[in-house]
């Protein structure tokens, strides 16, 4: 068991080094074990340096910048040990339209060995759909399913 | 393995039934607030086991069946059907699709199918145990909360390395 | 001061009561005292009760719902005792572009007693502000200004 | 009684001065992830007297100086100036125009100036005790935090309500 959370450990520390540098275009970062050095006991502690940055700690990265990195460790588990599905309500709020593509761009990846079902308002994500729905509010307050028109959402 | 298709009926907001196509790769919902994307999440989770009511926002049973509205009487059944490619032999059953159904009543009672047989809701939960859906994965979300797992202690953090072993 | 309690409770609930319905274009909500009848002691709850819709749990409203009934109370506490200026970090970020024009319409009117600096990424909070200044990270890795285009931004 | 003017230097991401001014109404400031948007609330609520680092989200108090960059050095002071027109006597002080000044040295020594005077922290924190801005009031609504008023418990909103009388 325990040789298996240390490769699981190196495997999911590699990628999430790799996501991020990818997801901020630049930048480092790293899954550090904290308290003791027994992996079945230990806790694990996220650093992250942005492009250009010094390191600092996660409670002064900016809101989006918060969400990216919380998105790049999702994504090296993804990477580690895939699911087969993944449901994400409105994960990119509080991303720029700059993070947002870079995001898209590595979940498309991701795509191929899980599905994913996003709830989203942004553009972009949905133009990467290959099922895309609307949905309403109806009058007479049950929801209902609506046809989208690209150029007018967003 | 992959989710071919949603019904839901009866559950939350879904006074009129919906049924949703999905194929693998992205797919996309969206609409103004309160619309329901969320009480779709909502509604995977329950269908998949989810015993928490909290977890769905919500405080009582009858919370998550169709309350009714100025034009809608309220509805007496909550009712999600998940429908499963399966020819991969991700689920652990000899059918090339499975279809999980749920239901509550507003009396209380429950019922769950499994490829149209009555079963427990254990038999629904272990039936995901491997996947990573069920209640402790990294598989759902929620609105909001992406920005958790930076605010875990990391004790709490280290289980996400348990699961992904 | 319990009489200054008292007048400020109904003020504050009645001004909840107007602004909700403004914001939602409908519906009806409350601020409801808790536990002890002594306003000294008790506690203030908020119930909401969407358009059409039946009163439920604060908890099993939308995102966009729930951002946008704290907002009514936020006005409320404005309407009832202004303060000179208010700092809003986006929090217009979970409303749709509907909820967002009456919460925008709503913070004009409360502008002419109350100086606001607003953070935000929409464009129609843009082009109702007198000043309106756009930021940048320079690659020198300092903040720094920079002009805005409307038609580019968002 | 409003703000006028915000000059920033050495707080946070602020290596080159910054300096806004500012108009009755509203005001807004737009910009990508990272830029500084929230860097400013946090300067203005500094300047006002804020003592809770971990209001200003850090952890030590050379996190509000610049740190420094590839191409920049890090800085030794961190300084805020407030700019308020004080026509309506708002502020409780007979001028018209109401500067703070509040500096912060990475050696842990700080300074304030009320009208280019040097004056205690304290002097700061009372100028501005019944304008609303205080530490206790709504004026301020940090980023993700506007739905906080719906999980307080009953009597932890009912201090609004104390606040509002
Ligand atoms: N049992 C129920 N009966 C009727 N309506 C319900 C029930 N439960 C929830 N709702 C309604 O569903 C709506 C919330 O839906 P949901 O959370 O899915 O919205 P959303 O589309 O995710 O919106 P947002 O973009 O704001 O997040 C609320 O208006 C709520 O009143
Ligand atoms: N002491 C410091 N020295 C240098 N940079 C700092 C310092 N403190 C914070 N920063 C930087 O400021 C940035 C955060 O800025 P801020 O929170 O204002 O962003 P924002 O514009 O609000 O972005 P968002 O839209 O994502 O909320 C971070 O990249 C952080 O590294
Ligand atoms: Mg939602
Ligand atoms: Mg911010």
């Amino acid at each position: 068991v325990l040789n298996r959370l240390e490769d699981t450990y190196a495997k999911l520390r590699a990628n999430f080094q790799e996501v991020f540098k990818r997801l901020f275009g630049g930048g480092q970062a790293d899954l550090v074990l904290t308290g003791t050095k027994d992996l079945l006991t230990a806790g694990v502690d996220i650093w992250a340096q942005l492009p250009g940055k010094k390191m600092q700690p996660l409670s002064l990265l900016s809101g989006g910048e918060r969400a990216l990195t919380a998105i790049a460790f999702l994504f090296a588990l993804l990477r580690s040990k895939s699911t087969y599905l993944c449901v994400l309500d409105e994960i990119d709020a509080a991303l720029d339209e700059a993070n947002a593509a870079r995001f898209l761009n590595y979940l498309e990846e991701l795509a191929q060995d899980t599905q994913f079902i996003m709830i989203t308002h942004r553009k972009q994500a949905m133009l990467r759909a290959r099922s895309l729905y609307g949905l309403a509010m109806g009058a007479s307050g049950a929801s209902r399913l609506v046809s989208i028109r690209l150029e007018e959402a967003v | 393995m992959y989710l071919e298709r949603l019904t839901i009926q009866g559950f939350k907001s879904f006074a009129e039934r919906l049924e949703l196509v999905f194929e693998p790769g992205i797919s996309a919902i969206v609409g103004p607030n309160g619309s329901g994307k969320s009480n779709i999440v909502d509604a995977i989770r329950w269908a998949l086991g989810e015993q928490s009511l909290h977890a769905l926002r919500g405080e009582r049973l009858e919370d998550i069946i169709f309350s009714g509205s100025d034009h809608r009487r309220a509805h007496g059944l909550a009712e999600v059907t998940l429908t499963f490619a399966n020819a991969d032999g991700g689920l652990p059953v000899p059918y090339s699709e499975v279809v999980i159904t749920r239901r509550a009543y507003r009396s209380g009672s429950s019922e769950f199918l499994l490829n149209g047989v009555p079963c427990r809701l254990r038999d629904i939960q272990e039936l995901f145990w491997d996947t990573g859906l069920g209640r402790e994965g990294y598989s759902f979300i929620g609105q909001g909360r992406v920005e958790e797992v930076l605010n875990l202690k990391p004790e709490e953090r280290r289980v996400f390395l348990e699961q992904a072993a």
